[in-house]
C-alpha cells in the first residue's frame, strides 16, 4: 500500500509504452507499404487497361497456343525481341495480320525495369564489364516474360492460376529435357477438372521463382508482400518479402 | 513438390494474394 502510487504510474507508464510501440510499429508498415506503391511500375489501373485492352486478344486459348509454340522453341531464357516475335506469330496466326498487344508500352515498362537489374547484376559481376549498353540482346528467363505476359491476359483468377502453373510445367519440361514428361496437357481441354488430375507436379523452387516473378510484375499487393523482420526492438520493423518468404509463409498458413 | 491445387491454395492465400483475391 505504502507504494501504491508508483504502482499506478508504473501500470499507466507501461500501457503507454506498449501503445506507442505498437503505433510505431503499425507506421512503419504503413510508410513500407506506402514505398511499396510508389515504387510500383505499374498501378492497379493500367494493369486494368491492360487487361481490358487485350479482352478479344489474348484469353486462355490464346494463351495455351502461344505455350504451344514456346514448347516448339524449347529454350528456357530468351531475348524479349525473340519472345515478342513468337507472341506476335502465333496472335497474328489467331487473329490476323496487324494484330498485336494493345497498351504493350506497359508490359514493357515491367520488361525493360527487369532488364535494367538483369543489367546491372551483369555489370555488377563483370567488373571491368562492356557495360550492358546492349539490353536488348539480354535474355530473361522464358516464366518471367511469361509471367509479364500474363498481365495482358484476359481470363479469371483460376484460368490464370492455370495459365501460370502450365508455364511452370513446359519450364520443368525444358529441365527435364530428353522430351519425355514435358508433354503436359496445354489445356483447352473441355473438363478441366480432367485435366487437372492429369497435370504433373512441379518443383517449390519453381514456384518460389513464379511468386518472385508475380511480385516483379506488381501482381501481387502490397500488403502481402510486406514481412516481419527480426528486430522488434524498440519496435517492429518490416522490410520487402521475396518470392521464397511469401511462398513458405503461404506453405505454413496452409499447413 | 507442388500440384496444381497447392499453386491455387498458394496464390490466393494472403501471404501472396495474387491480384488482390485471397481468403
Amino acid at each position: 500500500l505504502d507504494n501504491l502510487g508508483k504502482i499506478f504510474l508504473t501500470t499507466i507508464a507501461l500501457v503507454l509504452l506498449s501503445l506507442l510501440r505498437s503505433t510505431k510499429g503499425n507506421n512503419a508498415r504503413a510508410a513500407l507499404r506506402d514505398d511499396i506503391e510508389a515504387s510500383a511500375l505499374l498501378d492497379p489501373l493500367e494493369i486494368e487497361d491492360l487487361r481490358f485492352a487485350n479482352e478479344n486478344l489474348l484469353t486462355k486459348s490464346v494463351w495455351d497456343e502461344i505455350l504451344k509454340e514456346f514448347r516448339e522453341v524449347g529454350r528456357e531464357r530468351v531475348t524479349y525481341g525473340t519472345f515478342m516475335n513468337v507472341v506476335l506469330r502465333v496472335l497474328r496466326r489467331i487473329h490476323g495480320e496487324g494484330a498485336t498487344i494493345q497498351c504493350g508500352h506497359l508490359m514493357d515498362r515491367v520488361v525493360i525495369a527487369e532488364m535494367d537489374r538483369v543489367g546491372r547484376e551483369i555489370d555488377a559481376s563483370e567488373k571491368d564489364g562492356e557495360s550492358c549498353d546492349a539490353t536488348k540482346e539480354i535474355e530473361l528467363p522464358l516464366s518471367f516474360l511469361l509471367a509479364a505476359l500474363s498481365l495482358a491476359l484476359y481470363s479469371t483468377v483460376a484460368d490464370r492460376i492455370d495459365a501460370l502453373y502450365n508455364v511452370m510445367v513446359l519450364i520443368q519440361g525444358f529441365n527435364n529435357d530428353a522430351g519425355e514428361s514435358t508433354t503436359a496437357p496445354l489445356s483447352i481441354d473441355p473438363e478441366p477438372e480432367t485435366l487437372r488430375k492429369e497435370l504433373p507436379s512441379v518443383s517449390l523452387v519453381q514456384v518460389e521463382q513464379m511468386i518472385q516473378h508475380l511480385q516483379n510484375t506488381c501482381q501481387l499487393v502490397p500488403d502481402a508482400q510486406i514481412v516481419e523482420t527480426n528486430a522488434n526492438v524498440p519496435y517492429q520493423t518490416y522490410r520487402v518479402g521475396d518470392g521464397t518468404e511469401l511462398t513458405k509463409r503461404a506453405r505454413e498458413a496452409m499447413a | 513438390s507442388v500440384v496444381l491445387e497447392d499453386f491455387y491454395a498458394i496464390l490466393k492465400s494472403r501471404s501472396v494474394c495474387a491480384w488482390g483475391e485471397c481468403y
